[in-house]
């Protein structure tokens, strides 16, 4: 038996914007700390992990670990059918056929209650290895999202790059190139600014697709954490207040 | 000229 009231039901449906265009099928992993998912798309070149700790949840019941197999279009579906301010209940029994989505007005007007059929889904895992990057930075949420935007408009791969001063992002393409670069700000300004910290230099370069279905995310965060070392898969995270995060694992395009 | 690289030559499927 699991159950997981949100009254900010909000953050759960943009966990689930962020998610649906990634991730087709994926096992939610009920456990009795929290909701964990780990999801890679077939061609193994991004990875999503997912963290929603117990203690973040306004109620939490989960005695064991039950895999929760879900269609991540099927979920968007029902979960769209809650209102932003609605809270947002997760209930299952042990068998794991189904889950219940209860949403609640929050004058207790009107209670909504949709069952999701769930599937056994037989999905690969892979062990994150607890790495450490040459380059951190931390920027606003907003503006990594409009450098994809605009960047997409003029090629396909960025590449990245980060001095103590600013962190650096380029393309190329058949009408010419373009670069934009986002400037470190004292430390006072925390949310809006950008920190950069860097051990060694690195210069890498990713597909702006990908990175672009990343930034679905921006609303669950003002900030953005990007991590990254040369010729290693980088690591995109968005905090989810207090309770957990979303990160995105993007593989690095490689030189023939 | 580059290729996309795979997330499974960095990390381990178990």
């Amino acid at each position: 038996m699991l159950e997981a009231r949100l009254a900010q039901g909000n953050v759960l449906k943009k966990v689930i914007d962020s998610l649906r265009d990634l991730v087709n099928e994926a096992n939610f992993e009920f456990t009795p700390s929290g909701i964990t998912l780990q999801s890679m798309d077939s061609a193994h070149v991004i990875l999503v992990s997912l963290l929603l700790r117990a203690d973040g949840f306004d109620n939490y019941r989960c005695d064991r670990t039950i895999p929760v197999g879900i269609n991540m279009a099927s979920l968007s579906k029902i979960i769209r059918a809650a209102a932003n301010d609605d809270a947002i209940t997760l209930r299952a029994d042990d068998n794991g056929e189904s889950l219940n989505l209860i949403f609640e007005a929050p004058n207790a007007g009107r209670v909504s209650d949709y069952e999701l059929k769930l599937m056994d889904l037989d999905v690969e895992q892979v062990a994150l290895p607890d790495m450490s990057y040459d380059v951190t930075v931390r920027m606003p949420s907003e503006e990594l999202q409009r450098v994809c935007r605009d960047l997409s408009a003029v090629g396909e791969s960025v590449t990245i790059n980060a001095t103590k001063e600013s962190i650096n992002f380029g393309v190329k393409g058949e009408l010419g190139s373009g670069s934009i670069a986002i400037r470190s700000t004292a430390p006072v300004d925390k949310k809006e600014g950008v920190s950069i910290s860097m051990r060694q230099p690195a210069d890498v370069s990713f597909s702006l697709k990908f990175l672009t279905q990343f930034t679905k995310a921006t609303p669950l965060s003002e900030t953005v954490r990007l991590e990254f070392s040369n010729e290693c898969p980088m690591l995109v995270e968005y905090p989810i207040g207090d309770m957990g995060y979303i990160r995105f694992y993007l593989a690095p395009k490689v030189d023939d | 000229t580059s290729t996309q690289g795979r997330l499974d030559t960095f990390f381990k499927v178990v």
